[in-house]
């Protein structure tokens, strides 16, 4: 089944 | 400091309704262009970008950077004080401890004033890059609502895919599936109902629907929603409000193991 991603795997910290 | 005045309190009572359910303690960022707020909900799946510009107020008046750290639910407390039709003032100093709320009722004869306390609030904050979406969805705000609402009472998770025959809604539960299928629709004499696609490439995207339904929360703010879907990124769920501000919703997908 699908997981639930996380969004700091697309988007970085600044 | 910071002095923006806005000629009806719905506005934020409106944007801080659909968020707080969302983030609870967010730094509001004041400068001269006007008040943006960035925030994670808890399992870091949802992030919420506001921007109130400066063109929405009147007057704004902001010299320098100040961060207004808030608990939402504190915020939320003090923001029922104030009708919808009230003329709504925010006041901070530099370097604020509190953040002084004034509602005028619109015949100007009632005026109340709170002063909120705020905290400090250390956040981290994610770079969004610009990205050229593979398909950008406009349909009715309330369209939306009903389709998340509706397939959610079947399914955790709804599948997104736009192609050249419309963009479908798809979902698979315990009890069985359903979709929902749009097609583009042009009605001249109310833009409003306009249901419109631009795609350069199909996709296909799984996502949670409820934190989709909790975004719908934001219908209020905008007739016409946006949603913009690029295979394996976040889908960015964007409602537009007058003067250039605007309320974004990005959702991480559920990806394939």
């Amino acid at each position: 089944s699908n997981q639930q991603a996380r969004l700091e795997g697309f988007f970085k910290p600044v | 400091m910071l002095e923006a005045r806005l000629e009806q309190a719905q506005l934020l009572k409106k944007v801080v309704d659909a968020i707080k359910d969302l983030v609870q303690d967010c730094n509001f960022d004041c400068n001269d262009s006007g008040i943006a707020l960035q925030a994670m909900d808890n399992s870091h799946v949802a992030l919420v970008s506001m921007m109130l510009k400066a063109e929405s107020f009147n007057p704004f008046r902001c010299d320098r950077n100040i961060a207004i750290g808030l608990n939402l639910v504190s915020l939320t407390k003090v923001l029922r004080a104030a009708q919808n039709e009230d003329i709504l003032t925010l006041k901070a100093e530099d370097a604020p401890d509190s953040l002084n709320l004034t509602f005028e009722s619109s015949d100007k004869d009632r005026i109340s004033e709170y002063d909120l306390k705020l905290m400090d609030i250390d956040q981290e904050h994610l770079g969004i890059p610009d990205t050229d979406y593979s398909a950008t969805i406009s349909m009715p705000s309330a369209e939306f609502k009903r389709i998340c609402t509706d397939l959610m009472a079947m399914s955790e998770s709804v599948t997104i895919e736009a192609g050249k025959d419309g963009i479908k809604f798809a979902c698979n539960g315990d009890i069985g599936n359903g979709s929902i299928t749009l097609r583009t629709v042009q009605d001249v004499e109310n833009k409003e109902n306009n249901i419109e696609i631009a795609l350069t490439e199909p996709v296909s995207l799984t996502f949670s629907l409820k934190y989709l339904v909790n975004f719908c929360k934001a219908q209020n703010l905008s007739k016409t929603v946006k949603l913009h879907i690029s295979n394996e990124v976040p889908l960015l769920v964007e409602y537009a409000m007058e003067g250039g501000s605007y309320l974004r919703f990005y959702l991480a997908p559920k990806i394939g193991d």
